[in-house]
């Protein structure tokens, strides 16, 4: 474990609270993408079968935890909750998230690390991570202005992946056989998405504005 | 070098 992963590892789980604030706060789910937490459920099921099997630390299983049943529970908050998914906008969430994931099976199954049952989730999860903010990113295009606590969560959603791959350049020079290229690559991938949210970010907070995506 | 190649990121 090095600081740039630990740094990563809480900025995500912050993403994560700051969701569920937003959610819990305002009772209300406007701008949130149900597709994107849906790829993110699917993500940390596909990535975490081995939670049973393979012990790393009580770190690594506990955090494992929190991810897959605070997604879950934002899912079916969103599918469910009487209140909440009232204000799911249903007409605007539209992108075809079955794509991205029938495109990440299909890489997967040809870029993998083994030819395994569990690499093949692994490496599914990696590249579909990667693109499940995509449903979100449009939906913010959409929805015209976006709230702070939307804007926040998206910003620690995508700087969390950043911190990653300083994780990785430090591995990578500290460890003698660390290779980790898939997850490097489509971190790479992940974070440049991103890329004009940062900006548009970096100037609403630069000009004290509200945050606004150009359609 | 297998144990080098385990998941042990999140």
């Amino acid at each position: 474990m090095n600081i740039f992963r630990f740094a990563g590892d809480m900025t995500h789980l912050i993403s994560i609270l700051v969701l569920l604030l937003k959610i819990y706060a305002t009772k209300s789910c406007s701008g949130i993408s149900r597709k994107t937490q849906e790829l993110y459920a699917l993500v940390f099921l596909a990535r975490y079968v081995d939670i049973f099997t393979e012990f790393i630390s009580v770190y690594n299983t506990i955090m494992k935890i929190v991810f897959i049943a605070s997604t879950l529970a934002i899912v079916w908050c969103m599918r469910g909750h009487r209140v909440v998914r009232r204000s799911y906008d249903k007409e605007l969430d539209t992108f075809r998230h079955y794509f991205l994931i029938a495109a990440s099976l299909v890489l997967a199954l040809l870029v993998h690390e083994k030819f395994t049952f569990q690499e093949i989730l692994w490496a599914f999860s990696i590249y579909l991570e990667a693109v499940a903010i995509l449903p979100q990113l449009v939906l913010l295009q959409r929805s015209g202005n976006v709230d702070n606590l939307t804007g926040q969560y998206v910003f620690f959603l995508g700087a969390y992946r950043g911190l990653y791959i300083l994780n990785w350049i430090y591995r990578y020079f500290t460890e003698p056989h660390f290779s980790r290229w898939i997850a490097c690559v489509s971190g790479l991938v992940q974070t440049a998405l991103y890329a004009d949210f940062f900006y548009y970010y970096f100037l609403s907070w630069k000009n004290n504005a509200k945050l606004k995506l150009p359609a | 070098r297998w144990r080098s190649n385990r998941h042990d990121e999140l």
